[in-house]
């Protein structure tokens, strides 16, 4: 079980470097065990250096690029252990156009082998999305759903 | 296990019968600010057994039904339908996941059950490659809930082992909740090793 | 002191009221003593009804409800004892459109009055700025500023 | 008091000396991500006189000084000022918190101290209508700070003084940072007394 949580680790790990990478358009992320010596106990320390910034304590980075990093952790372990679907609820709100891109660009190479379930006000989400509802309140405070045509570029 | 089409009655701002059908791909949910698409997210962690209701953004379970409005009377009811498509890697996931957990009561009790005395149960569930599997959870303003697996009465522990270890379970990392993504990082080390434990 | 807060307490609770309203395009919001035995320990609540819908615990609105509530709130403490200017850091991160136009409104309105300096990635709200920075990193890790030309409509 | 001109050299990513010109109205600050908006936020805040590194999302308060990058030296020292016009309000409001806090001195100490004997400080600082008054700070890599009132060295307390009770003190209801509008509303009921009080 120990073996399992290392190996689990290693190959987390090195999905989490990869995605870093893809996610910011470059620069180098890491998990760290914290206190190596009792593996059992040990929490997980976050390394992440956006492209031609220094390394830096990972409080520092901005909003936007936290939720980059935290989006890269999540995706590496979902890449390890696919669970059949993933639901995302307005991941994409702190991130600025070019993030965005890079975001659905990962989401569409990931898509054609798991769903995806994105909620989002984001223009550029919707448009890499492959079928789109729009949810509205008709009647107050009663919600309804309706298919909205996607016109693919 | 794939997501085929979800149905809500009666959850939180659905007050009418409502389908939503996925496919594969990227399924994109829009719509103004109040207007229900985290009442989506949320119908289906309910349908798949969450219990906390916090989780829910509730105080307590019963929120969850709808409370009507000033032109629709409340429900008394609240019933989630979630179809999903079992896939060859879950049969067989389902058995090894199971001969994994006797291993460990044998381990823990030093008993010696065999798979045998269990199988019949998921055999009833005759959950065989591209066969839908549908999950119904029901709770009533009274308190009662019902939970069905293909129609038929279940334990809400049934439907919850269906997903657990999946990251969709009790520790989720393929279900990220709105501002959720804010938190990661300033979450604690040790719930971060949480997450990569429950994938491992 | 004891009347000081109690009369403070009622100005912004007036002063949150019609905010809400203003914000929201409707409804009701209310801010309330919990315990008002004794008034100098007793916490506030938020009474919060967007418009249609029936009044029910806070904790189940929406992401973006939540957020017009809060900047209701933080508004109607400021309107009550004006600060000299005032520093918002992308507040309307989950707003949708209709929402934003009725937050800039407001801000608009205040801005006769009041200095706002606003961090955003809205284009609507960059719209109706008086006047535009840009912050750059031509030079990686080295921020930069620009002024950016903004034509009004 | 009014923002006229905020000057930025050595904090965090602004390596560069940098000047932003303030004027009536809403000014807004825009850019990608990570490119330093929420960077200029906290410069404001910390010549305000902020002395909690986690309110500027730092561990240890030199952390804000710029730490260099591959092309660029580290800096030695960070330093921000602030010019500000001050406003007819501002002054009266001076003299009145100015004359509240000597009778609770009183109150509480059963003194007798009068304003006459604390009037020459506020006179020496010459904030009259119209005028600007300028704020500096700066703190070096050995863990020295200076504090600069209309470039005279002042200590931190008479800055922070100088904004007690307008909501740019310690308890702040006019400054309102990336990600707190979400904490607002799960925030303890007596927490949002204190901004109330504040204001009171
Ligand atoms: N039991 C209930 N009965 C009726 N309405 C409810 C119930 N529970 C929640 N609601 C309503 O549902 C709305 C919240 O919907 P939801 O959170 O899905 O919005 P959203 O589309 O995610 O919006 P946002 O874009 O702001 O995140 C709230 O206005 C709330 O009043
Ligand atoms: N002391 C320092 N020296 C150099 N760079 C620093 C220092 N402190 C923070 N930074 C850098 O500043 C950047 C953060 O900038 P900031 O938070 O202002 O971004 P932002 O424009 O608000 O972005 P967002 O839109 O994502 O919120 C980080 O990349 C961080 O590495
Ligand atoms: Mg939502
Ligand atoms: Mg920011």
């Amino acid at each position: 079980s120990k073996e399992r949580f290392i190996k689990a680790f290693e190959i987390i790990n090195s999905n989490f470097t990869k995605l870093f990478s893809d996610l910011f358009g470059g620069g180098t992320g890491e998990l760290r065990l914290i206190e190596t010596d009792e593996i059992l106990e040990s929490g997980i320390e976050i390394i992440a250096q956006p492209p031609g910034k220094r390394l830096q304590n990972v409080l520092l980075l901005s909003g936007g690029e936290k939720a980059m990093t935290a989006i890269a952790l999540m995706l590496a372990i979902f890449e390890f252990q696919p669970s059949p679907f993933c639901i995302l609820d307005e991941v994409d709100a702190p991130l600025d156009d070019s993030n965005i891109s890079r975001f659905i660009e990962k989401l569409r190479q990931m898509a054609s082998e798991i769903q995806f379930l994105i909620i989002t006000h984001n223009k550029k989400t919707m448009e890499a999305a492959d079928r789109l509802y729009g949810v509205t309140m008709q009647e107050k405070g009663v919600s309804k759903i309706v298919s909205v045509d996607l016109k693919r570029i | 296990f794939k997501l085929q089409r979800l149905e809500i009655t009666g959850f939180k701002s659905f007050a009418n019968h409502t389908e939503i059908i996925f496919d594969d791909g990227i399924t994109a949910i829009v719509g103004p600010n109040g207007c229900g698409k985290s009442n989506i997210f949320e119908a289906i962690c309910w349908a798949l057994g969450e219990q906390r209701a916090k989780l829910l953004r509730s105080n307590e379970m019963q929120d969850i039904i709808f409370q009507g409005t000033n032109s629709h009377p409340p429900a008394s009811m609240a019933e989630v339908t979630l179809h999903l498509l079992s896939t060859k890697n879950d049969i067989s996931e389902e058995i090894e996941k199971f001969d994994e957990s006797i291993q460990k009561l044998n381990e823990r009790n030093d008993s010696n059950i065999e798979r045998k005395s269990w199988k019949p149960y998921f055999q009833n569930l005759q959950i065989s490659e591209g066969e839908t599997v549908s999950i119904t959870r029901r709770l009533f303003r009274s308190g009662e809930s019902e939970y069905l697996l293909n129609g038929k009465p279940c334990r809400l522990r049934d439907i919850q082992d269906l997903f657990s270890g999946t990251g969709l379970g009790n520790v989720r990392y393929a279900i990220i909740e709105q501002g959720y993504i804010g938190q990661i990082l300033s979450a604690k080390p040790s719930e971060r090793r949480a997450l990569i434990e429950e994938a491992a």
